[in-house]
């Protein structure tokens, strides 16, 4: 269970201060499918930081499965990023110069999967994303969508409890991103938490309930069924 | 005028070889709007660097306004492309480190644009952009569309003859695309060339023509209106 209270974002001082988030509380419940809307700046994405334990909300709470995140340090937040956490990054964030099989094995080494399984598994979410011709590809070797979806196959080959998706179809087209829902619907059916950022209110669709951030406030929030 | 013929591009060898393009013949005239859509890995982005002379064939001819790009040296390809061409990359390529200003004014700097006027010219292409008020922030302090958005400023603010956008509004919700299409519309009226790459229908159909790319082939070529 996620459970926010009163989260608020600053960034800069001065004249320069950004209130990317102010005052935002949300609870998410095990098992739930949210997809995140809003308009370009509005902190979809800071708030997926925080919610990943990747930033540090400047004020307010923020409990991850009753754990107190704001208490953690630097080893402990990641220990419990790579224990329950599965990200999609909106700029995918794939390690340079390592082949699509490696990116992907990545989650798996953490965890101290064995190699032979390790690389069993990578290739069947690479597979499962459209990529099984291109495993050996580096990042600088792949076209925008190809990168996305090693970033959707790294997020999901470990199976995380919770699978944070920032834009994760803003550059495939329409049958790469109907893979890519299709993968995130099946991980809801067994059980996974979900939080998706996106704009296309098409893929929103597929979430259980929407909520719509507006200059760092949550303007909407309705359920999809 | 752009004018193809036959263009192949190939990456890599032996089992490992990728035909990116695969005799690709096309005809761009002075003032068109042109879509390019396809699969993800179909070749679009591959076409689009070739076109903006970013990359040089396998095979086959390439004439910008009658230059044969194939028979130009490093110096000259990068004149051709300052003097003709604005560029917005998939992955948008801003400066790290460098404000959105300075990264905006560069293509002017390169262009010998005086100081003064230059930063005026920079300021109302941001403006134009909705980013007035993120001048001064680096791309680490901007969102992924506000990054989007910076670069799209920075491929208009020198009046290019020809516009090479690729995925200019996959970042954006929709208010923001449609800033931007407004923008590439205005160019447009003004008898600019503008060539872009979309997954979205409803972005494609604000050119007069649309090629879908197919495994590095054109698959179909119609007309919007
Ligand atoms: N440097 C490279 N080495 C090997 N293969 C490459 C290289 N660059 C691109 N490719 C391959 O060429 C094909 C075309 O890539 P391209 O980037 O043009 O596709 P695209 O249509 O722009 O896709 P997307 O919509 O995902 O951006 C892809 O299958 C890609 O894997
Ligand atoms: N490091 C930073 N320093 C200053 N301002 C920042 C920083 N990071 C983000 N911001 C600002 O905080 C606001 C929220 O950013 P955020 O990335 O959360 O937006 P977003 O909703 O994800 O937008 P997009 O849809 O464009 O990705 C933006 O206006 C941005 O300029
Ligand atoms: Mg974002
Ligand atoms: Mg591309």
């Amino acid at each position: 269970v996620l459970d926010l209270v009163d989260v608020t974002k600053v960034y800069g001082d001065g004249d320069a201060v950004v209130r990317a988030l102010d005052g935002v509380s949300l609870t998410v419940n095990t098992g739930d499918y949210l997809a995140i809307m809003g308009a370009s700046g509005s902190g979809k994405s800071t708030l997926m930081n925080i919610i990943g334990a990747l930033d540090i909300a400047t004020a307010g709470q923020y409990h991850l499965d009753g754990i107190d995140i704001n208490t953690l340090d630097e080893d402990a937040l990641s220990i419990v990023r790579n224990r329950k956490i599965g990200f999609i990054f909106q700029s995918f964030n794939l390690i340079p110069r390592t082949t699509a099989l490696a990116n992907v094995e990545l989650p798996l080494a953490y965890r101290g999967v064995k190699r032979g399984e390790r690389r069993d598994r990578a290739k069947a979410a690479l597979t499962a994303v459209g990529l099984s011709d291109r495993m050996h590809h580096r990042p600088n070797e792949l076209s925008g969508g190809q990168q996305q979806r090693v970033a959707v196959a790294r997020a999901l080959v470990a199976q995380p409890s919770l699978l944070l998706a920032d834009e994760p179809t803003g550059n495939l087209d329409s049958r790469a991103t109907a893979d890519v829902l299709k993968l995130l619907d099946q991980m809801h059916d067994e059980g996974r938490t979900i939080v998706m950022i996106t704009h296309e209110n098409d893929v929103a669709q597929h979430a259980d309930r929407v909520i719509v951030l507006k200059d760092g406030r949550i303007d909407e929030d309705r359920l999809n069924r």
